[in-house]
């Protein structure tokens, strides 16, 4: 496992940043930008999906109310694929018909799968095949504004995990960006701290341009709970993650 | 007094400065002053609680004012959870070695 990785660093591996405004699809967004990047990266061909599609097809039929990153890759499976997200574009709101039919597909999945729920396996797949779904819980994301957030089980309990969102990198602080140490008088460095690296749906505007990093190795907010990806076919060239 | 409490050394002054430029920001308005100074309340307790976040926070993360500063922890929720979070795998533990568990 290398000791940095940034899929964002990549070209045409990572989408802009969505707002899923007062529909609440992070699920949708979070699954449309890992088929964007597992496709980008195999492919080499940089595609933006549609969200809109995932919501008026999925079988739920309610995507604003929430919904499954399984049941959106069940929906493009089914559909044998996913429109543009200009051809099909995002309204914010659930429509009533599907329109799958009469847009030409842009992207399409073999299958998907759940990787262990182990952070160094998580860091390996990530840096060796491209960005992860997970579902974390997001009560300390309302006041988020940068950094990296170490959590414990108290202030982000692991088993509630509530928002979905896309995993695509790792790194370590340096030393010196630690805040003063607590409770250590005149100690002002801090060991560098390990971090994921994680896209939200949440604009642009919020967080570290609409990303935000949280603690790797301590499960926390409950990272490790569900690692979930679409898989696309496999590629004629090695595939590895800028540093 | 609450909000006073809520922000020591933050006068209520400097809080409504903060909170109109979060409303500058953010590009918030409220219908009448009931809602909007039920809004600073909001506000003010998610600052503090901000506040206690960054003490809590064993990395480098800051807190503060977010575009979601104005909203409770339950509006919060419902505008941008994913109302159907999976739900926990039920507690199911059994005694190893018992009678009933061999016949099963």
């Amino acid at each position: 496992v290398p000791s940095t990785c940034d899929w964002r660093k990549a070209p045409g591996v990572m989408s802009p940043v969505k707002d899923q405004k007062t529909c609440s699809c992070c699920w949708a967004m979070a699954a449309a930008g890992n088929i964007e990047a597992q496709w980008g990266i195999k492919t080499r061909q940089s595609v933006e999906v549609s969200v809109q599609e995932l919501l008026d097809c999925g079988r739920c039929g309610d995507g604003c109310s929430g919904g499954f990153v399984w049941d959106a890759f069940i929906t493009v499976l089914n559909n044998s694929g996913l429109a543009s997200e200009k051809d099909y574009p995002f309204q914010g709101a659930v429509r009533a018909k599907c329109q799958a039919k009469k847009h030409k597909k842009v992207a399409w999945i073999q299958d998907f799968i759940m990787l262990s729920d182990n952070e160094q396996r998580i860091a390996w797949y990530l840096a060796t095949e491209g960005p992860i779904t997970v579902t974390i819980n997001k009560k300390l994301l309302q006041q988020y504004q940068n950094g990296v957030i170490k959590a414990t089980q108290t202030t982000c309990d692991p088993q509630n995990v509530d928002h979905v969102v896309l995993l695509v990198g790792f790194g370590k602080t340096k030393s010196v960006e630690g805040r003063q140490a607590k409770g250590v008088p005149g100690h002002s460095r801090r060991r560098s701290t390990p971090y994921w690296i994680l896209k939200n749906s949440w604009g642009a505007n919020w967080g570290e341009k609409g990303y935000f990093r949280l603690h790797r190795g301590s499960n926390a907010c409950g990272i490790t709970k569900y690692p979930i990806t679409a898989r696309v076919d496999k590629p004629a060239k090695k595939v590895s993650c800028p540093p | 007094d609450s909000l006073r409490v809520q922000n020591p050394g933050a006068g209520p002054l400097e809080l409504k400065e903060v909170f109109t430029l979060f409303q500058i920001q953010y590009n918030r308005s409220y219908s009448n002053p009931a809602e909007y100074a039920h809004r600073l309340d909001i506000f003010a307790r998610n600052l503090a609680h901000a506040q206690r976040l960054q003490e809590e926070d064993l990395g480098t993360a800051e807190f503060g004012v977010t575009a979601f500063s104005d909203l409770t922890e339950e509006e919060f929720d419902q505008l941008y959870g994913n109302q159907r979070a999976a739900g926990r795998a039920p507690n199911v533990d059994r005694e190893v070695g018992s009678d009933e568990w061999q016949e099963s």
